[in-house]
């Protein structure tokens, strides 16, 4: 007979650990340096400021040949407090970015993993130094207990923070393959200057070879603001849960508080249109009842659609500026789309295509694909970006895959319809599709219009 | 400043189930039918039946227009002893399937996802009917809270079990699409009984209409015994679960027990190997100890080579009756190709191709793929199988993509190398692509003998 067992999250990551993006050495440090250098501008983004960020990538103690390297991370970010440290990093589901704004990570299990990944394979401890920029910086030695899903403290020190630093810096061993990793590493950090040209990166790599990604701005777009959920976008246990926690007695002021833009106006007719009486309490709604409110919020249509605060695209200036950083085109065509959501979940998508200077020609176009202010590298041929690219009518705007041009799609929500865990590739929703190909089509124009006045100013010449 | 939340597993593939593969209302009435068939196929193979499978959907009580419906699965398999039922449905990361052993069922996660999509989108509990075949059946009734991850038994009846009857039936209602699900839920009904000819399966839809996918045999392949750990295959994490567990007192004897085809002869030349004295305690090996022991694990080559006995292939009997049954072809070829590892996984692919008889002309080679016996439907073109067939060079056996032709994959292992957690399709492991190409190439051959001799007959005949 079947012999039962449960197991935490660190262990069910630690046994599907290909799932998160952790498969062999060489997509682990991959991995873990991208885990760790999202988070940190996260974090630099959530202290207002440009963000500094240094990796370091070393070999081990048994040298070039042992497979072991040492890794390093530090930023200028919001730093952690203290005792938020050793769950940040040794906790697996744990993190302050479950909230209904826009960020870089979303799973709280990335930076975890990372420490997981390095634990399993060299059974070394992590250091975590961290300051929000108060009078002390702390630093932990952790491992992590994955049966329990905890962290175990080896050490904890503090020291005088007296200039007033705020960041953190993570160290730890792993496993790892950098000369098969390196291609897609420095690819990585390059396309992550291009989608954040306010930040800078420093990268040095096992050889002491030094690469340096510059900041051509200190302007960053205006950070996005925590939101509520909207109506359409909620279901049963949604509202259950904001039923359990809300102080108010009656429904109106439950809508009116809860839930994302509804007016006390709105809240009335939204109310008037369920027939339920505005003075309901709302705890005492029955299982079916709150089915049925949450199927009338779906069949509403007055609800104002949910406004974009929640929301931190890049803008045109700002993707304009990072594409000539690191692509030096001849021209670009930027478009930023007005917000939609999928299935209530708000969503701008902006695009970019950059035409010849240093683009090189490659008999296709070159995809360039982001989510979040994040490069996805992996997977591309699954990806709806790619998918929108391959089916596009591009002869109708002149161009052609042989001239030489990058595709650039960047999307920013509150919930990016990641496929997998590892944030590889982004699924086909329709509303995101749609929007996909619109920006695609409307820079297209733009670079149709730009190559047909050339060439009518290159006739003239040869006149 | 930052403010942390830990979430449970099971608000985590709440806020995350199209990862889960529950992303629309119509994929999740496929999600949730194939998770309970898989549970159900394995339970009857648990105890040794041919499964009997009875999947019935039916409209919910807002009649076809309401898009809920009613999901009901019953199987003759070795039903869950009354403690257990309500954690097996009612907790996500709970199960029996944790074994280095073959299984469909693989994160202790499936039949869970499949109760909270229902419970979130109708809010009604699910119902659970299980006997192992004693003298009692026991009657739940369960919802999960989900941020506690935890069943909520909301009934429990007993009741005489006077036929000795054992097996699972699963109620639940769900928001579904099934008119939009409708083909993929049938192909996927039709593959599974192709890969599981010894199965009948009965389905009965919304409307009424009746499916009977019956068997053409009662013979089943050798069931997976469980196995250990293969040295190969172990990291620092596992091995020092292995010590803490351990009754040994000296390493050559926790080699030998521990470990998969490690005799006594074998862990000696193993510690001579590394050094390590046999009388040592494996309890007083120091963190760097233990790390360089797995190590040397890698290095050594003498250990034996995982044994297939934790695998259970088809067989090239039962594929070609599962081809014949469900594609009715005129000529099948069929290949198993010895054990082999990824990883220290054992994995055994067998590969078929079938040709003319009722196989239509699709201009393209149809793909079906399998691991475990698991149809796997969706993301062909990121599949491993897929692109192993799509780069391979069929004219070499006079094979083209406009003949009416099939190409069949099947992969065994202790781990399909899953890239998603919603089993959709399969990473590219080169061991496993290696296997997937020679596999094909053997059927290719056989494909061609038939072709040509069959051209030569005709040849003769025009004389
Ligand atoms: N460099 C850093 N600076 C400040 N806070 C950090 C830093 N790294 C991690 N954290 C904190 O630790 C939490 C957990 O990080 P982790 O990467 O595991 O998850 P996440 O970023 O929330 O989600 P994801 O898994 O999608 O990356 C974060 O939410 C953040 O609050
Ligand atoms: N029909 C069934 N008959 C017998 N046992 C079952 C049945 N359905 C579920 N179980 C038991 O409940 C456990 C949990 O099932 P669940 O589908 O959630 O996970 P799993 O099958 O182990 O893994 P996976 O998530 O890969 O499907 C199973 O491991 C099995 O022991
Ligand atoms: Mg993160
Ligand atoms: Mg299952």
């Amino acid at each position: 007979s079947q012999v039962f067992e449960e197991i935490s999250p660190a262990d069910f990551f630690y046994r599907n650990r290909d799932i998160a993006g952790f498969t062999n050495p060489s997509r682990a440090i991959f991995a873990s340096i991208r885990e760790l250098v999202e988070n940190s501008l996260d974090a630099a983004e959530l202290a207002g400021v440009p963000p500094d960020i240094y990796v370091r990538l070393t070999f081990g103690e048994g040298g070039s040949q042992s497979g072991i390297y040492k890794l390093r991370v530090e930023d200028n970010g919001s730093g952690i407090t203290s005792r938020h440290i050793p769950s940040a990093f040794g906790q697996v589901l744990f993190g302050s970015k479950y909230k209904l704004k826009q960020a870089r990570g979303t799973f709280g299990l990335g930076g975890t993993m990372a420490v997981l990944y390095g634990q399993i394979t060299t059974h070394k401890p992590a250091s975590i130094v961290s300051s929000t920029g108060s009078t002390k910086i702390y630093k932990y030695r952790i491992m992590i207990d994955i049966q329990r899903n905890k962290p175990i403290i080896l050490e904890r020190k503090i020291r005088i923070n007296k200039e007033r630093w705020h960041g953190t810096i993570v160290n730890f061993s792993l496993e790892g393959d950098y000369f098969r990793a390196m291609p897609k590493i420095l690819e990585y950090l390059k396309q992550t200057a291009l989608v954040n040209p306010y930040a800078n990166i420093t990268f040095v790599d096992p050889k002491g070879r030094l690469y340096k990604f510059m900041r051509v701005t200190t302007k960053m777009p205006p950070p996005p603001k925590e939101t509520l959920p909207h109506p359409y976008g909620v279901d049963v246990e949604t509202v259950k849960r904001l039923i359990q926690i809300t102080r108010h007695r009656n429904i109106l002021d439950f809508m009116r508080t809860h839930f994302h833009r509804t007016s006390e106006k709105i809240a009335h007719k939204f109310l008037e249109f369920t027939g339920i009486p505005k003075s309901k309490n709302p705890k005492n709604l029955g299982p079916q009842e709150i089915v049925k409110l949450v199927q009338m919020m779906k069949r509403f249509e007055e609800f104002r659609p949910p406004s974009a605060s929640c929301l931190s695209p890049l803008g045109e200036d700002l993707l304009r500026v990072g594409i000539l950083k690191e692509l030096k085109p001849e021209f670009t065509a930027v478009c930023q789309r007005k917000p939609s959501t999928y299935s209530g979940h708000p969503f701008i998508v902006e695009t970019a295509i950059a035409y010849g200077g240093e683009i090189p020609k490659k008999g296709d176009f070159i995809v360039y694909r982001f989510a979040n202010r994040i490069p996805l590298l992996y997977d591309e041929a699954s990806d709806v970006s790619f998918r929108v690219i391959k089916n596009m009518n591009w002869r109708r705007y002149k161009i052609s895959p042989d001239m030489p041009i990058a595709v650039l799609v960047h999307i920013c929500s509150t919930k990016i319809p990641y496929k997998t865990v590892g944030k590889e590739f982004i699924a086909d929703r329709p509303e995101v599709k749609r929007e996909i190909l619109n920006g695609i089509r409307e820079a297209a124009r733009k670079l149709k219009r730009f190559l047909s006045k050339r060439e009518h100013v290159e006739r003239e010449k040869r006149r």
